[in-house]
């Protein structure tokens, strides 16, 4: 997190607002829930009391307007920028400006009023942009559902005013994971249309052999529709798509999008009820296999007859020497497999049959 | 030679945000001194993005230049 250059803040914990104008985008009403909501996200963690006037200067004036607006600091039209806000101070200080080009919306079809105004009122109360991408004080704009509030963003806030004296239970977004973190576990490996995406917590890496560093993503950034947590992914390259599992349901996803007909139920692939959750998942490019890995055991899916092979599950250790513990993801390129467990990734030979290799599991990270 | 004018584009647009978001200095400084502030504007946003810190204009760079945001600069006052 970051405050602005000498710390500025309210030097009362009483703030008050005042909306001057609306956007025609949303009912009058949706508009003052959705600033109402966004300043609770901070008094929620802090000693912080906002009090709204309907005349009269308060300490932040919402507003709504379009290019240069009275400021001589410009909006550009739809996207772009969305709003912005000053730091805590007489006059302009503490003003938040939105958008009126954007459209202003309750969901995530377009610009959500809410997220952008905690984002700003953020501004308002002291907080500059953080670098965490996982953050809401993160410059750029992303669609959330849920607590908006990242650990990230309360330790900054309540370095400026302390804790709330009667806090209520907030359940925080924790920061992004940090990819050289020695500890570093991975959630789910796969391919896309010769990029590897590696899942972990609400975020993704994506690996391209021109990019040297990876780049790291909020799933729902980029998949609204998926889960925040993936248990296994695979690539079918012959369909051009990519199998999402978190829990009992799968997701298929065609580039960007989700495929008709899809979240199903992971039974549909021939696993008995019982089994409530994959752990990893790889195909087999040169089998037209794809390996699904529950537990202990494995099963065998050909792609080809959307039919899950007769004699299983098989047990991994047995079929697989060497691999005797679980798996949290995996991957294949050119014979060889890759399990990924906790800190560790296994190099597995499919000729040889045997581990070969056994390297940490963020050394495909560049770490 | 003359950049092909999506590359121009692109550069206007790196030149606004850096202005805008990481303080580049408005107008001309001369050729040599703007480029070398201009690279090192770059690489202080790159930086702040956790990009790769080339100081070269790469697509990462201009990806996320692109993408909407907020209007508060990322540095300083």
């Amino acid at each position: 997190y970051n405050h602005f250059p000498r710390n500025l803040k309210w030097q009362n914990n009483e703030v008050t607002f005042r909306i001057l104008n609306y956007t025609p985008d949303l009912k009058k009403t949706d508009v003052d829930r959705a600033v109402r909501n966004a300043l609770n996200v901070w008094s929620d963690v802090t000693p912080l009391t906002f009090k709204k006037l309907h005349q009269g200067n308060a300490d932040i004036m919402i507003s709504f307007g379009s290019k240069e607006h009275g400021d001589y600091n410009p909006f550009d039209g739809p996207n772009g920028l969305l709003a912005h806000a000053y730091p805590p101070g007489q006059g302009i200080g503490g003003d938040t400006h939105f958008d009126e080009d954007e459209h202003w919306t309750k969901d995530s079809s377009a610009y959500n009023l809410f997220i952008v105004a905690a984002h700003e009122l953020g501004h308002a109360l002291g907080m500059s942009h953080s670098a965490d991408p996982g953050a809401l004080m993160y410059p750029v704009y992303s669609y959330t559902t849920g607590y908006p509030l990242a650990e990230d963003d309360i330790e900054g806030i309540q370095a400026l005013y302390g804790p709330n004296p009667n806090p209520r239970k907030v359940k925080p977004k924790p920061d992004a994971p940090n990819k050289c973190d020695p500890m570093l576990s991975f959630d789910a490996v796969t391919e896309l249309r010769g990029e590897t995406i590696i899942f972990k917590d609400r975020f993704y890496w994506r690996l391209h052999p021109q990019m040297p560093e990876p780049e790291q993503t909020l799933i729902k950034s980029t998949w609204p529709s998926i889960p925040n947590k993936v248990d296994a992914a695979y690539e079918n390259p012959e369909k051009d798509v990519v199998m999402i599992f978190s829990g009992i349901r799968m997701w298929a996803l065609n580039g960007y999008n989700l495929v008709d007909g899809y979240p199903k139920y992971i039974h549909k692939l021939g696993l008995p009820k019982k089994i409530r959750k994959i752990d990893a998942s790889v195909y087999i490019r040169d089998t037209g296999k794809t390996l699904l890995f529950t537990d202990e055991d494995y099963w065998s899916y050909d792609e080809a007859t959307g039919t899950m092979d007769s004699g299983y599950p098989r047990s991994i250790e047995e079929d697989f020497p060497g691999m005797d513990d679980e798996i949290d993801a995996a991957s294949y390129h050119y014979g060889y497999l890759y399990f990924f467990h906790e800190h560790m990734q296994y190099e597995y030979s499919y000729t040889s049959r045997k581990v070969i290799r056994i390297m940490r599991t963020n050394s495909i990270l560049n770490c | 030679v003359p950049l092909p004018s999506e590359d121009k584009d692109d550069l206007l647009l790196a030149e606004k945000y850096l202005r805008r978001f990481y303080g580049l200095p408005a107008g001309l400084q001369g050729r040599q001194r703007s480029s070398v502030a201009f690279q090192s504007k770059i690489k202080e946003m790159q930086k702040f993005f956790k990009l790769k810190v080339t100081g070269n204009l790469d697509d990462n760079t201009l990806d996320l230049m692109k993408q909407a945001r907020c209007g508060v600069p990322d540095i300083g006052e």
